[in-house]
């Protein structure tokens, strides 16, 4: 199965590194 | 191993490995010199490590690219799997550089890796950047010009993505003909 996000699930990760 | 050891750290591991480089225009030196390799990626948190780590593209001085490609492909025409392919062109208007953009290429890179053109994102090579005084220009590169339903495809979704109205036409180029003309006389073969 082909690994394919989609731009909501990627933006979800954008700024996890400010959080963590 | 690589997918084994980011799944172990919890991260998302992209369908491909994808390499970001940078250009910057040295007249001094040899155009091959000026291009610079980055780093490596493969997962979705290591893209936004890297994505929020560098310069944004907005703020680059003029002459400079970044280029995003699968690894093992090198950001020329040269390279044996962009020579047969041609690029989706955006080209913007000198006032979008502080409004479009960095939006623009941000929806670029996500489509590169989150593997957005469905069936037809193995056509995909990568994505440029040109930082330039007369105007800016953001393209995708698939690797076969002739492949007509997978570059209509991937048009089509681009535009999509980067929100554009139906009244904006984009144009895509074969590599072979862009290097023989002068940029105004380049043939467009599609249209979305």
């Amino acid at each position: 199965e082909k690994k394919r996000y989609d731009r909501e699930f990627l933006l979800g990760f954008q700024f996890i590194f400010a959080s963590m | 191993q690589e997918l084994l050891v980011a799944e172990s750290l919890g991260k998302h591991p992209l369908q491909n490995r994808w390499a970001l480089w940078f250009f910057k225009n040295d007249k001094s030196k040899m155009w091959q010199e000026n291009l610079r390799l980055i780093t490596k990626f493969s997962t979705v948190e290591d893209f936004w490590a890297l994505y929020s780590h560098i310069q944004p593209a907005s703020k680059l001085s003029s002459g400079c690219d970044y280029s995003l490609f699968k690894d093992g492909i090198e950001p020329m025409w040269e390279d044996s799997q962009n020579k047969r392919g041609g690029r989706w062109l955006i080209t913007l208007a000198k006032q979008q550089r502080h409004t479009e953009l960095d939006r623009f290429w941000l929806e670029t890179l996500m489509c590169l890796v989150g593997e957005m053109f469905d069936d037809y994102s193995d056509e995909v090579c990568g994505a440029v950047i040109n930082i330039r005084a007369k105007g800016d220009k953001i393209a995708i590169w698939t690797r076969e010009a002739e492949n007509r339903e997978g570059v209509i495809h991937i048009g089509r979704v681009y535009k999509e993505h980067l929100g554009l109205s139906q009244k904006v036409a984009i144009g895509y180029q074969a590599h072979a003909d862009t290097a023989t003309k002068s940029s105004s006389l380049t043939k467009t073969k599609f249209v979305v």
